[in-house]
């Protein structure tokens, strides 16, 4: 689960 | 999306356009190491494999592909047509030694062993050191264009407002990633000495020298 990482950073 | 993240994104896109144009202004790539900028091409290919399965945003497209393409274009720059003025004999940092490392710590320390997974964690703790070539040949010289340092300033800088922008996350959104931030602390370690320099010498109007 992407959620909780910081997967929407660059 | 908070302010930090945004100023660490705009110094980061700001430190690409500085990078070029100091290339193309001085027609000439002296003083950039290759071997940091094939790392950071090999960083954003391995990171943003997830533009084929995972959608973020528009702006987060648009930054994963302008990231690749520039840092190709780069290595395109410095490669073909400002070639002649590259200096591999100063540029000699051993990529090995921390590509192997990010290899085999992503394989041990990642949240799940997974292909694409375990390349997201690899391109996070090549990231943290690709830097490591460049400051390595600035050592080595041990002085710079005054445009390179912007150039290397702006880049610490994105990593330094990043910092910032997971304190804030912790609160706001309760979002953590251990291997993002223990990464990216270690790689803004990195730029303390260099802006140690920066802050005392360039910004004062001196040139970048290091003590011999």
């Amino acid at each position: 689960d992407d959620d909780a990482t910081g997967k929407d950073e660059l | 999306m908070n302010l930090f993240r945004l100023l660490g994104d705009l110094s980061h896109l700001a430190s690409i356009f500085i990078l070029i144009h100091k290339i193309q202004t001085t027609r000439s790539c002296r003083g950039i190491s290759f071997q940091t900028q094939a790392l950071y091409v090999t960083v954003f290919v391995a990171r943003y494999i997830d533009l084929f399965f995972r959608w973020i945003s528009l702006y987060n497209f648009f930054m994963k592909i302008f990231f690749i393409a520039s840092s190709v274009y780069i290595l395109y720059l410095m490669k073909y047509r400002y070639r002649p003025t590259h200096d591999p004999s100063i540029d000699t940092f051993k990529v090995e030694y921390l590509v192997g490392p990010a290899v085999v710590l992503s394989l041990i320390f990642n949240y799940k062993f997974e292909f694409t997974e375990i390349l997201w964690t690899f391109s996070i703790y090549l990231e943290a050191v690709a830097i490591l070539p460049q400051l390595f040949m600035l050592q080595r010289t041990g002085e710079a264009e005054t445009i390179t340092t912007h150039y290397l300033a702006a880049l610490g800088a994105y990593r330094a407002l990043y910092i910032p922008n997971w304190i804030y996350r912790y609160f706001t959104e309760d979002v953590v990633d251990p291997i993002a931030i223990v990464a990216g602390l270690v790689q803004t370690g990195l730029y303390l000495d260099f802006f140690y320099v920066y802050f005392t010498k360039v910004l004062q109007g001196q040139k970048f020298e290091l003590p011999a």
